[in-house]
């Protein structure tokens, strides 16, 4: 799960389920049970998104207190069995942006085989944090021991997929192995994330017509 | 490798499916 993009009365947020369901249910509340909706839908996702789902949900109505927590999850019925998303929060903003004063923190240069994504897990603990801003380089392209190589890489599991990423399933290979990373889910429930991208999003030092390794 | 505009297609595609932007 990730939580993104804040707006002062708008949320958007996207979850990605295991298995391929097509009907996701969505609900933002006042507490983690979801039994109390302030707005609730849902989003029909399939393959050619990769069954992501992206929401822009509108708190505006609810009568939200400025500031307060607000959770959100999601639930997907696939073949008869039901799926439940862990429950993410964010702090709402009001449509006067009352807020005196805004905590966020920055992180750049996620690269999974070098690990220390503890610093995902660790401002995941922050309770006060807003938002976080990732400045780029959300993932890395390389195929697996080439950066890091053998001695520098911290995880055991192969990075997928193992070679360096070139073509839309590739792309989302990668992604999906940086999300299952748990100090990377944590975060993403705890605060929005406002993201760019930078260069190995897609490679290496690009230029006008190519880049360093092509 | 691919062709790198297409490349570089896949992998905008594939960044906004997954990073939580407004579309």
């Amino acid at each position: 799960m990730a939580a993104c993009d804040p707006k002062n009365t708008k949320y958007t947020y996207n979850y990605s389920p295991t298995s391929d369901a097509v009907t996701v249910h969505w609900f933002i509340g006042p507490n983690a049970d979801g039994t109390k909706t302030i707005t609730a839908g849902t989003f029909v996702t399939d393959g050619g998104r990769d069954w992501t789902v992206k929401v822009d949900a509108d708190y505006s109505t609810g009568n939200v207190v400025a500031q307060s927590k607000l959770y959100y999850g999601f639930q997907a019925t696939h073949m008869g069995i039901s799926y439940t998303s862990p429950i993410g929060h964010f702090r709402a903003i009001d449509s006067k942006n009352t807020f005196a004063e805004l905590t966020y923190a920055t992180v750049s240069c996620s690269n999974w085989g070098f690990g220390m994504f503890n610093a995902y897990d660790t401002l995941s603990k922050i309770e006060e944090l807003d938002f976080y801003v990732h400045a780029g380089d959300n993932i890395y392209e390389y195929k697996d021991l080439r950066y890091p190589d053998d001695h520098m890489k911290v995880r055991t599991q192969i990075t997928d997929p193992p070679h360096e990423i070139a073509s839309l399933d590739d792309y989302r290979r990668r992604y999906r192995l940086y999300r299952n990373d748990a100090s990377m889910q944590a975060l993403g429930a705890h605060a929005p994330l406002i993201s760019i991208a930078d260069d190995h999003e897609y490679t290496n030092n690009a230029w006008l017509t190519g880049a360093e390794n092509h | 490798e691919g062709d790198y505009y297409e490349r570089m297609h896949f992998a905008m595609k594939a960044f906004f499916e997954y990073m939580p932007i407004r579309e």
